[in-house]
């Protein structure tokens, strides 16, 4: 038996209109901890993971570990049939092949349950070791999405650069080349909009900016990105989740042949 | 000319 319901239903909106251009298929596991989803494109350049903790949810009950294999496009037409106020209820048991999305209005006036088949899935669950990152970039995620944007329009992958003098965004292509320097910024008064820069060491990749912009779709989620970034590691682009938990992206660098 | 690596040269299956 499973039943997860949440008042602020736009969140999960949200959360799929974020990753279901980047993977198609995934099985979302609920358990104790919470909500949970870790799939990669189908390419494996990239990969997502997602937590949404239990504590988050209004009401939250799992009697045991359970994994639903999801079409997140069909997740999507369903969930876009929520209204942008409505509390949403997952419900689920074990041995059926549905799952129920119940959204309810604020005022209770109009309830309505939406059943999605479930699908067999077969996914690699891959194990991420805690890692430490050479620098971490925390910037307002609209800035990093207009840059993303920006940066796309004339080249296919930027090479992110993070020094003491701040982080740099470069991309070339067929008209030209491209540079965007952001430096440390934390002398305003909302936490949100500063760009703050830890720094072990100067660190150089390069990334394909398609996966970026993709990841961008997650920005209506949380006012702040964080960037992570290690020599021979995939980037880590995470926004927060209020109160729940996270979304993390991870891409695989491109490296010179 | 750069190479793409993939997801799964970094994390294994766990």
């Amino acid at each position: 038996m499973l039943e997860l319901r949440l008042i602020q239903g736009s969140l999960l909106k949200k959360v799929l209109e974020a990753i279901k251009d980047l993977v198609t298929e995934a099985n979302f596991d609920c358990s104790a901890t919470g909500f949970s989803l870790q799939a990669m494109d189908s390419s494996h350049v990239a990969l997502v993971a997602l937590l949404l903790r239990s504590e988050g949810f209004d009401h939250y009950r799992c009697d045991r570990n359970l994994s639903m294999g999801i079409n997140l496009n069909n997740m999507s037409k369903m969930l876009r049939c929520a209204g942008p106020e409505d509390i949403i209820t997952i419900k689920g048991d074990d041995g059926t092949d549905t799952v129920t999305f119940m959204f309810e209005s604020q005022k209770q006036d109009k309830i309505s349950d939406f059943e999605m088949k479930l699908m067999d899935i077969d996914s690699e669950h891959l194990g991420i070791p805690d890692a430490e990152y050479q620098a971490i970039v925390r910037m307002p995620s609209a800035e990093f999405a207009r840059i993303c944007k920006d940066l796309g329009s004339i080249g296919d992958t930027v090479v992110i650069s993070v020094t003491k003098e701040g982080v740099k965004f470069f991309t070339r292509g067929d008209v030209g080349s491209a540079n965007i320097v952001c430096r440390q910024n934390t002398s305003v008064d909302k936490p949100e909009d500063s760009t703050v820069i830890e720094m072990n060491e100067p660190v150089s990749l390069t990334f394909a900016l398609r996966y970026m912009n993709s990841f961008t779709k997650a920005t209506t989620l949380s006012e702040v990105v964080t960037i992570s970034l290690s020599s021979e590691l995939p980037v880590v682009v995470e926004y927060k989740i209020a109160e729940m938990g996270y979304i993390r992206f991870y891409l695989a660098p491109k490296i010179e042949d | 000319n750069r190479i793409q690596m993939s997801i799964t040269q970094f994390y294994r299956s766990s």
